[in-house]
């Protein structure tokens, strides 16, 4: 099963 | 002081019309290089970045970086009053409230100003790294945007596939499957309906097809649309706003647990 990610998981805060 | 002075003002309107749906407050940040913005939907799956220069406007003042925290849906009720020929200027002073919005008709006979309420945004700004692709398409916008609306009635996801063969659309659904392959063709008379595929190497990645077809929703800013891929990256969607800048929007893919 596939699981949508998060877009925030691949970029840094800054 | 911000003042902003937008010939084609048509261009914000469907600015706002490509993004209100995906995102319903944000902040625009106006600093020397432009106009700018970037911000995540509700439920943090797609992020988008706007960024207009400022020689891209014809009279571009902000002596000090502010951040106008707006309402896009009240944004856009503003702009629709502009006619698709006014010249938008945008204004605003240092540690004001509101923003105000001047629409000036083509033969200057009809001047009108909005102004709006500006509101505090919690927002947390991302650093997008600069990524080498693994695959990167670009083609007509209105041939995309027509996959993922035809795809997006058979299924909820998409695997798009970049291989030397082309770029494959593929989803399934409880009626059936779809495929939808283009291949690179080179156009004599229109670049704009050409299909390029540069590949370093093979890509496969699964999207849900909601938010590509809200994307699609800027397909009038460009004739044309890139997609960038890298293995289980975002995907990155952008449509070039023609001498002045781009809208990106990235979306984070489906990935086996």
């Amino acid at each position: 099963m596939k699981k949508q990610q998060s877009i925030s998981r691949f970029f840094t805060a800054t | 002081m911000l003042e902003l002075r937008l010939v084609q003002g048509s261009l914000l309107k469907k600015v706002l019309d490509a993004i209100k749906d995906l995102v319903t407050d944000a902040n625009f940040d106006c600093s020397e290089s432009g106009f700018s913005l970037q911000a995540m939907d509700s439920s943090h799956v797609a992020l988008v970045a706007l960024l207009l220069r400022s020689d891209g406007f014809e009279h571009y003042r902000c002596d000090r970086n502010l951040s106008m925290g707006m309402n896009l849906t009240n944004m856009s009720k503003m702009l629709k009053c502009a006619g698709n020929d006014d010249i938008i200027t945008i204004k605003a002073d240092d540690g004001g409230d509101s923003v105000t919005f001047m629409f000036e008709s083509p033969s200057q006979d009809k001047v009108s100003d909005f102004e709006m309420k500006l509101m505090d945004i919690d927002s947390e700004h991302l650093g997008i790294p600069e990524t080498e692709y693994h695959a990167i398409v670009k083609m007509p916008s209105a041939e995309f945007a027509r996959i993922c609306r035809d795809l997006s009635t058979i299924g909820d996801t998409v695997v798009i596939s970049v291989s030397k063969d082309g770029v494959k659309f593929s989803t399934s659904g409880d009626i059936g499957s779809a495929n939808v392959v283009c291949r690179q063709n080179n156009s004599v008379d229109n670049k704009d309906n050409e299909t390029v595929i540069e590949m370093n190497e093979p890509v496969s990645l699964t999207f849900a097809l909601r938010y590509l077809n809200s994307f699609t929703k800027a397909t009038t800013l460009s004739n044309t649309v890139t997609l960038s891929m890298s293995k289980e990256l975002p995907v990155v969607v952008e449509y070039k706003i023609a001498e002045i800048g781009h809208i990106r929007f990235y979306l984070a893919p489906k990935i086996e647990d």
